[in-house]
């Protein structure tokens, strides 16, 4: 299983839609600071279900939605469409390829889709128990968080350890 | 007799001493479970030994000594457990040159099997990528992404 | 009437403003105090926004934006009340080339002022120095100190 | 007021005997990973009266006194002494120029000098009361400190500032 194609509009910083083709080996993310690179994670975060504002460095769910800059204005709503290679049927659908997306709205509604069918975020979030990207996870380590894994107290480290066996 | 995630431990305990070793060309590592009665509640203690150093407690470790232990201990739970993708958010700021290409070669090995999608701004880790996303912001506060070869980096790169 | 701290605060927050405002080229900063019925134990708010972008509130800041808008704050304290000497330890990690540079030019300026001994491990920061001193261990696990010109650098900064 | 020489001996990885002259202005201390350059940050903490050892990534006093390598023994002791230039008379002492010197033995004896002429931690401390280098100071920024004048409490910030004013 690996990721395809990430589709990105009115998420943070990207207010114009963007399509970024994933390789399944190494794919490298470069540019200067403030330019949108973490918003990148965030927003692959945002559409596997995190359901927590703060893990995306927001306060506010409205946080992710595009609130304009000098030049643009605010957008209404926060779009993300992920597409994934499930060959191997690592995810327990019947599909080679599935495809997640996610959609906030200014007015405090929420749209989640799996192959274009309407899900509940939990729908979406039942898709990854057991694949070994759960909260306690070592498959994303934001920025400034590489530390945690030793600063932590030892318990916090066996529960770490729990969610990988 | 040992619990199921004490046998977990050990086989965790044997992937990172081994990966350690890999990521630092030589020293010692271990993961072990705090001395305590309940087996189901003790904690997990890490022990480092840099190479031609006594072992000494994590947080007498230097910067770069802790950051690269911290990569030596995921990438270990990634080749004992493999994650279908992994997502790394700029792990290689504090390392000097030489820690910098160890890790671009371990983690450039890793990605035979698992796809990674890392953010850097370090030169080496650059080169380790086989496909290359530059961001950027044209217009102030809106991002625009477009596909890179290496040399083009250069220009973009922060 | 305003207290002492009062006081204070809005030539602090008249720094901020300026040495936030040079640094970014643009932009602006604001050091407030909270809307508490007792302005003795009322905690300090900053708000930021970045050329170009709109004002937000910090956490959305990243984390190049975030490590360039503490070093104003710090710059700005130095400015307003200096010290006899600032210790500065790879403060400049996160820093894009851009930012780098700027950082740099703005530190050597304060430097004609204050003693400054700044531990990095990047150029543009280095260049800046009047005394560059390169730490090593020719022998596992023993510092040496030996004193170097800006070419002897490359072979010893990691 | 500037620091002009230090000198560290026994102190964690400063086994041997070392100098280091400082110039008023910009000074860079660069090198690898791991080879002892936020050790000297600690030892300028140390000598200038530092109490709580968790400040120098310690647990144990004794953990900043060398305690062996592959090819080296532990030692008994770790010196640091410190000359700074006092010709503006910053700090409260008739002398252009003063040394100050702090040793820690194995036994757990401790040993402070100011000038030579041996003094308490509490004397060392209070030479430099009204300086601008307190608790909260901004003067040193350690490895990963950078960002806690902004992720504190507001209070916290206000504790910082009270320190400046
Ligand atoms: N809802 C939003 N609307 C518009 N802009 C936003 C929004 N949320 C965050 N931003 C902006 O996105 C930028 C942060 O982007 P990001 O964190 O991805 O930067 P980065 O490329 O990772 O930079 P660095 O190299 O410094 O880590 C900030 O300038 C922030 O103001
Ligand atoms: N009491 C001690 N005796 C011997 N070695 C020690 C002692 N305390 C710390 N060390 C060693 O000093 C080294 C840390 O040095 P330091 O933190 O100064 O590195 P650094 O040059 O700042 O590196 P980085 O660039 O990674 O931040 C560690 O390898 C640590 O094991
Ligand atoms: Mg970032
Ligand atoms: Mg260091």
């Amino acid at each position: 299983m690996h990721l395809k194609r990430l589709e990105i509009k009115g998420f943070k910083s990207f207010a114009d839609y963007t399509e970024i083709h994933l390789d399944p080996g190494m794919n490298i993310i470069v540019g200067p600071n403030g330019c949108g690179k973490s918003n990148v994670v965030d927003a692959i975060r945002w559409v596997l279900g995190e359901p927590n504002i703060r893990q995306l460095r927001g306060q506010r769910n409205e946080d992710i939605i595009f609130n304009g800059s000098d030049e643009k204005r605010p957008l209404g709503m926060a779009m993300v469409e992920i597409t994934i290679d499930n060959s191997n049927h690592v995810l327990p659908l019947d599909y080679n390829e599935v495809t997640l997306a996610r959609k906030y709205y200014r007015s405090g509604e929420s749209e989640f889709f799996i192959n274009r069918s309407p899900v509940r975020l939990k729908d979406i979030n039942q898709l990854f128990t057991g694949t070994g990207m759960g909260k306690q996870g070592y498959s994303i380590i934001g920025q400034g968080e590489l530390e945690t894994v030793l600063k932590g107290q030892p318990f916090d480290r066996r529960l770490m350890l729990e969610e990988a066996s | 007799m040992s619990t199921d995630f004490q046998q977990f431990l050990s086989l965790a305990d044997e992937s990172f001493q081994q990966t350690f070793r890999e990521i630092f060309g030589g020293g010692e590592a271990q993961l072990s479970l705090q001395q305590e009665e309940d087996p189901f509640t003790a904690g997990v203690e890490i022990m480092v030994k840099m190479p031609g150093k006594k072992a000494q407690s994590l947080n007498l470790l230097s910067g770069g000594e802790r950051a690269l232990t911290c990569i030596a201990f995921i990438f270990a739970l990634l080749r004992l457990r493999p994650a279908p993708f992994c997502l790394l958010d700029e792990i290689d700021a504090a390392l000097d040159q030489t820690n910098l290409v160890r890790f671009a070669h371990f983690i450039k090995n890793m990605a035979e099997s698992t796809q990674f999608i890392v953010i850097t701004h370090r030169q080496a880790t650059i080169e380790a990528g086989k496909k290359i996303y530059g961001v950027t912001m044209p217009q102030n506060g809106v991002s625009s992404v477009l596909s890179l070869t290496l040399p083009e980096v250069e220009s973009i790169a922060g």
